[in-house]
């Protein structure tokens, strides 16, 4: 564990409390995608699996069944809880175009040839483009509430804070994870335009809006 | 072998 990490993770669990709380204060999941929320619950399922199988330190159990506890609660208040809110005809990102190429590459690139890496490499690459229908859905309408911005841009954080965490372990252990790098690069760069725009715009108090 | 640090971050 170093700070990038653990900041990290941190920024990720703050960008599942900002969209929780998003959702129960406005009583409305408009402008979320609910394409990805399913994603990260596939991802959070599928990786975490060895929840199970290994144990590696307190902190990553307890972390573990948050992600996977929380992604579903998400699930619940969108679908059940304030579903009318939800406008599935501006959630039109095709989900095959991102889970097809996912099975296939986890089937090129993993590391060994057995259900649980299998999985894992499949939720590794799942979750790299996860947020593109939200990104895609932010693209069609073209404006976003401010709270939204903020889970986004949580969320691209602990993306970006994984990169100085692997530069970091790759010189104090040699540690290098060849999917999880590349995976997690695309992944980040998919945020690049948005941080532009909430940099430039959100932040100096405007309204996130995207040029016509 | 990254594997057999058994995925470690999450």
């Amino acid at each position: 564990m170093n700070i990038f990490r653990f900041f990290g993770d941190l920024s990720h669990l703050a960008s599942i409390f900002i969209l929780i709380h998003k959702i129960t204060t406005t009583r409305s999941c408009r402008g979320i995608s609910f394409k990805t929320q399913a994603l990260y619950v596939t991802v959070f399922v599928t990786r975490y699996l060895d929840l199970f199988t290994s144990y590696v330190s307190l902190y990553n159990t307890v972390m573990k069944i948050f992600f996977i506890a929380s992604s579903c609660y998400i699930l619940y208040l969108m679908r059940v809880r304030y579903r009318p809110t939800n406008d599935p005809s501006i959630d039109t990102f095709r989900l095959e175009y991102l889970v097809g190429p996912c099975v296939v590459l986890a089937l090129i690139f993993n590391y060994g040839y057995n259900p649980t890496e299998l999985l894992w490499s499949f939720s590794i690459f799942l979750e790299s483009v996860a947020i593109l229908p939200q990104l895609f859905m932010l693209q069609r309408t073209g404006e976003a509430e401010t709270i939204t911005t903020h889970y986004l841009a949580a969320l691209g954080a602990y993306r970006a804070l994984y990169i100085p965490n692997w530069i970091y372990r790759y010189f104090s252990e040699g540690y290098v994870d060849p999917i999880s790098v590349t995976a997690g690069l695309v992944q980040t760069g998919l945020y690049l335009d948005f941080f532009y725009v909430y940099f430039t715009k959100v932040l100096q108090g405007q309204k996130f809006e995207l040029p016509a | 072998d990254p594997s057999s640090q058994s995925h470690d971050e999450l």
